[in-house]
């Protein structure tokens, strides 16, 4: 049987920072919890992505550490549903050339962190 | 017949860096070249590679980005031969932890890179 997100996903720990925290803060986070990805959220809401590529990028364009990370983050990420196939989560990671995949519930809550990794993982397993 | 990594890996550019390079520099040509590692070459030979995650932790540590990039990277990185099977690339990313795989000739010059995305995007066409 074809596995959903929700067997595959992290939920765990989630790594998450408000808008207005400071990119060094977050650049922090990542380093501390060994993540490539940070979810951006304002009162529980959605509102963007953070990646290593968008701080390299910030960094080599001058943009100072103590700015708001809402300066550099990718507004309105997409996103997937925690009871979809993996095959899907697939598909759109290669058709957007992004590597992480927030999980959502019905209700648009953040449940869980998908990435390009957890997937490659399983597929290995299969070989 | 099974893939060779000389089918997959990219070839035609070759990002890369001398180890006294400044770490800003090495953050502007991730950033001008969209990717996400550099090989640093002394004398052409391999000394080391550089990630998008070893930036974010320099910049999260207080490494000043004008220091050289041999302070942040990672020495005598694990390589690969051209003429290896994918499937041998794939194991060694996964036991390894890592999405980057320099690849050398059997004089050891670096001739190309091969990265998880490279591999996923083949599997992906398969499925
Ligand atoms: C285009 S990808 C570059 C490809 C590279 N393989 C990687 O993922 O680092 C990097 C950009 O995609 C954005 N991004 C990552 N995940 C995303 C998502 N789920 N939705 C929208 N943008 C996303 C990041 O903010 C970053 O600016
Ligand atoms: C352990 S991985 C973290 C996992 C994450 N999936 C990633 O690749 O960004 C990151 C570290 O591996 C190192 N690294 C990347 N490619 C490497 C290679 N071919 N050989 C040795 N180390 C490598 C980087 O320099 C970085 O410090």
């Amino acid at each position: 049987a074809q596995k959903l997100v929700k067997d595959i996903m992290r939920h765990d720990i989630l790594v998450t920072a408000s808008s207005d925290t400071k990119i060094l803060e977050v650049a922090k986070k990542m380093s501390n919890f060994n993540v490539g990805s940070v979810v951006i959220l304002d009162n529980e809401k959605i509102v963007g992505i953070v990646t290593e590529r968008d701080i390299v990028r910030a960094i080599s364009k001058g943009i100072g550490l103590d700015e708001k990370v809402s300066v550099i983050m990718t507004k309105n990420p997409i996103t997937i549903l925690y009871d979809e196939y993996i095959n899907k989560a697939s598909l759109i990671m290669n058709e957007n050339n992004i590597r992480h995949l927030p999980v959502v519930n019905k209700q648009g809550q953040l449940v869980g962190m998908l990435s390009m990794r957890d997937i490659a993982k399983i597929k290995y397993e299969w070989m």
